[in-house]
């Protein structure tokens, strides 16, 4: 079979699929001080998975405030560089006015996951810390 | 009460894939 560390090379899916992948990738990306991009793009993941049905309204909210202020309120922030302006105008308009609905990070979510496909993610398969690892 | 930050990492946490 194919070793895992060869599939990471495939597609940025492939390596956020697997566990030691995701742990490599990050040991990478906190060494490019840029670590806050993958709690991103999984906390935007988590909270689309959040169930309405079982999760409390106050809980999905407090959820999203907490994603907003952390990655996106300080316009200094490694994701908040990323992301398109009117897509933070969005995301703070859902959280100001409390629309809180599961979609409402996809977008933001889709611009990082570009940034990392073009950029990080390359970056990363020719890095010493995935070369040293094969 | 969970404090914001164990929300998030609870968020995080959930969306990883599970160890094969």
């Amino acid at each position: 079979p194919t070793p895992p560390y060869l599939k990471w090379a495939e597609s940025l899916h492939s390596l956020l699929d697997d566990q030691d992948g995701i742990n490599l990738f990050r040991t990478f990306l906190q060494q490019e001080n840029c670590g806050d991009l993958l709690d991103f793009w999984f906390a935007c993941s988590g909270f689309r998975k959040l169930e309405p049905s079982d999760s409390k309204v106050e809980k999905r909210l407090k959820l999203a405030k907490a994603i907003y202020k952390k990655y996106i309120l300080d316009n200094n922030g490694i994701v908040s560089r990323q992301i398109k302006p009117a897509t933070k105008s969005f995301i703070k308009d859902c959280v100001l006015r409390q629309q809180i609905e599961p979609d409402m990070f996809d977008q933001a979510q889709m611009e990082i996951q570009s940034m990392m496909e073009d950029n990080t993610y390359p970056v990363f398969l020719k890095s010493d810390t995935y070369l040293e690892y094969t | 009460i969970d404090s914001e930050d164990d929300l998030l990492q609870e968020c995080i946490s959930s969306a990883m894939p599970k160890k094969k």
